[in-house]
């Protein structure tokens, strides 16, 4: 599952918020 | 748990809420009954008005499939795709909100990943139209962080499918804010959607369970104590909780229409990931 949602899973590991949207 | 136990709990839930969702149910409902003074929303009410109000829109370029170039026929076409990007570029940035303040919920990072992955792609559109209730009524919505208030009959005038995305939300909308819950009481019910342990696929749904039977107690004695007048307070609000499954349900089908029926639409990545196999 967490292949498949790499983005959701990027913001659940980071603590800020790391991921370019 | 102690009674005091859960009234921190509750206090934690809504700093978390304040910290991580800019605009508040407190400072929209301020906005839409004129009290901001001189800041009144830019009102978009027909397409002129929403080429107008295009530049208050935080617009992050979604990339199109082909560049094609505009003819007179497709320059509306254009508009309301324009828009549509705007909106899936906040959404997404509402994702990343919600999920922050997901993590702040004591005992969710604990829980296996894959299930936090779950419990998001399933509760976060959930989420957001809970927090789109507030920025509503009868007439028309806040969007853009409030600057911008948006007319149901414009919305309801644009082309389909397009005109049948928002008209639910209203309708659901107007009937939950006749519940008149304030932000702390918001914290605690978007904690207790997010925390469904019926959401398919959850490989430990105990742990999930547990947390959120505390945060519902925690949202009951709230409830009580936030709306002593309100008789069955707690159990109307549960009940919104099955109406929100079919919006859900309904919207994602409306999206993957729009994926089939629009050339030029691309859905943000993020977006996909969540509507993915969803429902």
């Amino acid at each position: 599952l967490k292949e498949k949602h790499k983005i959701l899973h990027q913001l659940l590991q980071n603590s800020t918020s790391p991921v370019d949207l | 748990p102690e009674a005091a136990d859960l009234r921190a709990l509750s206090r934690h839930l809504y700093e978390a809420y304040l910290k991580y969702f800019p605009l508040t149910k407190a400072k929209a409902r301020a906005i839409l009954s004129g009290k901001t003074g001189d800041n009144a929303p830019f009102v978009i009410h027909d397409m002129k008005s929403l080429m107008e109000g295009e530049q208050f829109i935080n617009c992050k370029q979604i990339p199109t499939q082909e560049h094609q170039p505009q003819t007179s026929c497709n320059i509306l076409d254009a508009v309301e795709l324009r828009f549509f990007h705007s909106c899936q570029s906040r959404s997404a940035e509402a994702v990343r909100e919600v999920t922050e303040f997901a993590k702040s919920i004591p005992g969710f990072i604990n829980l296996d990943l894959n299930d936090q992955v779950t419990l998001l792609k399933y509760g976060v559109i959930e989420v957001l139209i809970i927090m789109m209730a507030p920025l509503m009524n009868k007439d028309g919505t806040l969007i853009a962080y409030g600057q911008i208030f948006m007319t149901r009959e414009f919305l309801k005038s644009l082309r389909k499918p397009f005109c049948q995305m928002m008209e639910p939300k209203f309708e659901f909308s107007v009937k939950f804010n006749t519940l008149e819950l304030d932000d702390s009481d918001m914290a605690l019910f978007l904690a207790v959607i997010i925390l469904s342990g019926d959401r398919p696929g959850l490989l430990n749904v105990k742990p999930i369970e547990q947390l959120q039977e505390t945060v519902l107690h925690a949202l009951e004695l709230q409830l009580k104590l936030n709306h002593p007048d309100s008789l069955q307070l707690f159990a109307k609000l549960l009940q919104k909780m099955t109406d929100l499954r079919q919006i859900v349900t309904d919207h994602v089908h409306l999206i993957q229409l729009l994926k089939k029926t629009e050339v030029d639409m691309c859905l943000h990545p993020l977006l996909q990931e969540i509507m993915k196999d969803l429902y």
